[in-house]
């Protein structure tokens, strides 16, 4: 905006290449500046104008910033899925802590029986967070462990459990259907509860997050999008699309490794990251 | 496909009886779009595409009978090109230290154990050293895989990377040492200054970095960082296996100069395989 007497095609193309940078993604941008344009004219705007409008139509994509929430009183499964390495188990840490912290009595179901060393992992976080781990051998069967996990949460009076499941990419199609047999059991195990499956992205994805957002939400139902790494340079923009496509709402960010880098989703704070 | 797009673009322009450098434009504007949804970084697009242009009318393609193919060919030739050339083996020496580098999750632990797995395929001695002191049960991960293909693995209890790495070294009986690090932001000075001192003190016959194929616009920032404090030697994408398209190999190489060694493609040990530019380049494209 500085350095622009008026808003022309020069100052919205800069603006243009600011929002690709941030992984906004060509369709979106294309939607974001067709707006200001046309804004432009209408309303004889000029560049000052620029940053708050642009501000407000991308915070239009972004809604309200809807928590996760749990019921209290209530049984509740929060399962995580996503691809490989975006940060899962880590944010399953995370969220034992955070729910422990509120007063919940959360447990936790290791149920990515795949992985190496995958199960040891969850139990550290476990123990950082003081929250129990049910968990069978590597190697063992993964609705297996739901199954169980749901069951001892019901015994030992849990009131939130969390599922880490294993990395998956989203286009093979016998990964996804175990995760699909994974949401069956929770749907049929514990009918009444409140289920919040969240997506945990990568902000340094790009395009190709819509993909998985669509492809997991067909499969098991997403209620949300937790985006982790945020304290990297990556923006995450891939998220406007998944809002507009998809209509699924991120409602948390990863912040960091530690038991503590999660926070709730801002989306004022988010769009004005994007040109921090 | 972009090739069908670009050949509308002159198909169209030709029934409406003239091919100026208009249509070209028109014919690039349709690489470009496709460029960034394939996550290539805008910067390594912009120049991309001007050297496209150059070329194309260098060639004189718009008084060509097929313009359209001519314009894909030279997008293909270009993509190629960049993506580069020979493959190079890895570097020796005795022992040879390899460090895998990159940010969170991308893929390093897995890859090293890959590495490891083709290393000892083709009658070397490799050692696997676990220097991932941070992240929970890393060690234990690495020591998990190095059991599956049956390779050593170097670990040491309470202490920092630079110790372990000097001890692997006077273990001895191993011709290449393979040395897994914790993922790490580039803007984070403290361990990005733990890897330069990995490098000032050992001189690695490799540094090698580890991008997640599905990455994005942020390619160019980390991999430019991480080339500058280090002076990597090479890069390996990995989970090629899903069905991202891959821009960020293309960022990657441009910005860094670096080849492209391995690709990996699963989440097996032996997913492993050499760098095909042109399988890439028709990746990328679309
Ligand atoms: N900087 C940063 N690193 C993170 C964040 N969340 C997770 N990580 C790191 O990302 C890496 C992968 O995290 P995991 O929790 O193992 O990811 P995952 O999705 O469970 O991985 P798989 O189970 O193998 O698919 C670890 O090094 C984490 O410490 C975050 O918000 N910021
Ligand atoms: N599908 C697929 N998954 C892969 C590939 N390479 C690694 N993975 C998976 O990606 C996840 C992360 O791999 P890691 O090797 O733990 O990644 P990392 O870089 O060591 O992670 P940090 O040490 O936390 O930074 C694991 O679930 C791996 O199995 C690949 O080529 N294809
Ligand atoms: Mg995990
Ligand atoms: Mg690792």
């Amino acid at each position: 905006v500085l350095g622009h007497t008026r808003v022309d095609e020069d100052l919205l193309q800069d603006l243009e290449e600011i929002l690709l940078e941030s992984d906004v993604g060509v369709s979106v941008s294309e939607e974001v500046i067709d707006h200001l344009r046309k804004k432009a004219k209408a309303a004889q705007l000029s560049p000052e104008d620029i940053p708050e409008e642009m501000g407000n139509y991308l915070e239009g994509y972004l809604g309200e910033g809807t928590p996760i929430r749990l019921e209290r009183g209530k049984f509740n499964v929060v399962m995580v899925v996503g691809v490989n390495g975006t940060g899962k188990t880590t944010t399953v840490g995370k969220l034992a802590n955070r729910f422990q912290a509120e007063g919940f009595k959360p447990l936790i179901a290791a149920a990515d029986t795949f992985r190496a060393a995958a199960i040891e992992q969850l139990e550290i976080w476990g123990k950082r967070a003081d929250v129990p781990v049910i968990r069978h051998k590597e190697g063992g069967d993964s609705a297996a462990v739901v199954f169980d996990s749901i069951k001892a949460g019901q015994a030992r009076g849990a009131d939130v459990l969390l599922i880490d499941t294993a990395g998956r990419l989203h286009n093979k199609a016998n990964l996804m259907s175990e995760l699909e047999k994974i949401r069956r059991i929770v749907d049929r195990e514990a009918p009444d509860a409140y289920h919040e499956v969240l997506l945990v992205l990568d902000a340094t994805t790009g395009q190709n997050g819509l993909k998985q957002a669509e492809v997991f939400k067909e499969i098991v139902k997403l209620t949300g999008v937790v985006l982790t790494k945020l304290d990297g340079t990556a923006k995450g923009g891939v998220i406007f699309s998944i809002a507009r496509d998809l209509g699924i709402p991120v409602k948390a960010i990863g912040l960091g490794e530690k038991l503590e880098d999660l926070k709730d989703f801002n989306p004022k704070l988010f769009v004005k990251a994007l040109f921090g | 496909s972009l090739s069908e797009k670009i050949q509308a673009v002159f198909k169209k322009l030709r029934n409406q009886g003239k091919i100026t450098e208009e249509s070209l434009q028109e014919a690039l504007r349709e690489v470009r779009r496709a460029l960034l949804e394939a996550d290539v970084n805008l910067g390594v697009v912009k120049e991309f595409i001007t050297r496209i242009k150059e070329k194309a009318l260098g060639q004189d393609v718009l008084e060509s009978l097929t313009p359209g193919q001519q314009v894909v060919k030279i997008v293909h030739e270009e993509l190629i090109n960049l993506l580069g050339g020979t493959r190079e083996p890895l570097a020796t020496g005795s022992p040879a230290v390899i460090l895998m580098v990159g940010l969170q999750g991308s893929g390093k632990t897995t890859t090293s154990a890959k590495l490891a797995l083709h290393l000892k395929k083709q009658g070397h001695s490799p050692l696997l050293v676990a220097a991932d002191i941070y992240r929970p049960a890393a060690i234990k991960q690495l020591q998990v895989l190095g059991k599956q293909i049956g390779v050593p693995v170097f670990a040491l209890e309470d202490e920092k990377p630079l110790e372990i790495v000097r001890q692997a070294l006077e273990q001895g009986g191993h011709d290449t040492l393979i040395v897994d690090t914790a993922g790490r932001l580039h803007i984070d000075e403290a361990l990005m200054g733990e890897l330069h001192g990995l490098k000032e003190t050992f001189k690695p016959q490799e540094i090698l970095l580890v991008v997640d194929a599905m990455t994005g616009q942020d390619a160019v920032k980390m991999s430019e960082a991480f080339n500058q404090t280090l002076g990597l030697s090479g890069v390996i994408l990995t989970k090629m296996d899903g069905d991202t398209r891959g821009g960020a190999a293309m960022s990657v190489r441009k910005v860094t100069g670096c080849p492209i060694k391995f690709v990996a493609a699963g989440e097996k040990l032996d997913a492993l395989e050499p760098f095909h530019p042109d399988r890439i380049a028709t990746r990328i494209l679309g």
